[in-house]
């Protein structure tokens, strides 16, 4: 047998000019986050328990993709999914299109323990998350100004923009054009392919 | 997208995937984050979250093949996700992370880099973007 080990991580796929301190302030969260599940595991914390520890703190800081600095719908909400599982007797729980719960990996985790099922999605994700008590906010709460501007990006670019946090340019305009001479592709289809889906 | 797997002292294995999704996506649009054996997998063998086009990794059942590889062609945790990596994503672009019960980590992407960090017990830690 092995000691324990980690990885995490925070979205794949990173624009080649992110600034020098994006990729600081990332990779301080990520370190943070490595320690938070260390500490977990050397108390002797369960595997399940610490990957639903981490995947928290990355929901709640708004800097990744996921809870609090979600990606926006073209509606400008946020619609967020999670999933987890558990190696032994491969439980899992997952939930999809939930919009006010503060951490979307914890209802998963309910869903896995304390439902029938293993996934639950929008009105019956939400009317279980009130059910089971867990901390609720309003969707404003997920929605970032980076993201707003990410979104008119994508907007005047008429494309699904990947999670790239496209580095802070003086205007939408000039950000606008690198979206649109980034040629994003989706299974190696131009990205355009997919918008008017 | 974030996700976390971890391997314990018991040898447990676990997986948690959760994100926004992609930015503009339609209204109800379900990603692979959420779907067992695409985005998220864990069995006794292994735990993997993956990130990257939600519609490669779903096509792919990415998470859930590397347990496959691992199982069927006997592939070690790294050489089971370098070949998901370059052969079941198509044009796809994608990356993950895995653990698996001996105690080992590891990660692949095929795309312009990861935010990824990984740990083991002996001391080893890496925090990287890049290649």
């Amino acid at each position: 047998m092995g000691g324990w080990a980690i990885a995490v991580h925070g979205g794949a796929g990173v624009d080649p000019n992110l600034p020098a301190e994006r990729q600081e302030e990332a990779k301080q969260l990520l370190t943070r986050c490595l320690n938070l599940g260390i500490s977990a595991l050397e108390s002797n914390a369960s595997a399940i328990d610490v990957v639903e520890l981490v995947v928290r703190e990355l929901e709640t800081d708004p800097l990744f993709n996921s809870g609090r600095g979600s990606a926006l719908t073209e509606k400008g909400t946020v619609e967020m999914e999670a999933s987890i599982m558990d190696g032994t007797r491969r439980r899992c729980g997952a939930v999809s299109g939930v919009t006010t719960v503060k951490n979307p990996i914890s209802l998963a985790r309910l869903v896995m323990d304390k439902s029938p099922h293993s996934y639950l999605a929008f009105s019956g994700a939400e009317a279980f998350a009130r059910q089971q008590g867990v901390e609720l906010v309003e969707n404003e709460y997920f929605i970032t100004e980076d993201n707003v501007g990410m979104l008119k990006l994508a907007k005047e670019a008429n494309s699904i923009l990947f999670d790239y946090r496209i580095p802070p340019v003086g205007c939408a305009g000039e950000a606008a054009a690198t979206a649109i001479d980034l040629p994003t592709k989706m299974n190696g289809l131009p990205i355009s392919v997919y918008s008017p889906e | 997208t974030v996700g976390c797997v971890v391997v314990d002292r018991e040898g447990r294995c676990a997986a948690g995937t959760s994100t926004g999704g992609l930015m503009n996506k339609m209204v109800g649009r379900i990603g692979d984050s959420p779907l067992i054996g695409a985005g998220t997998y864990a069995s006794e063998l292994c735990g993997v979250s993956c990130t990257g086009e939600g519609e490669a990794i779903i096509r792919a059942t990415l998470a859930r093949d590397v347990a496959a590889v691992m199982e069927y062609k006997g592939l070690e945790l790294q050489e089971a996700v370098d070949y998901v990596i370059k052969n079941r994503l198509d044009e796809g672009f994608a990356g993950l992370i895995a653990v698996s019960d001996k105690g080992e980590v590891a990660c692949g992407f095929n795309c312009n880099g990861m935010f990824r960090g990984i740990a083991t017990e002996d001391g080893f830690m890496e925090v990287a973007i890049w290649e």
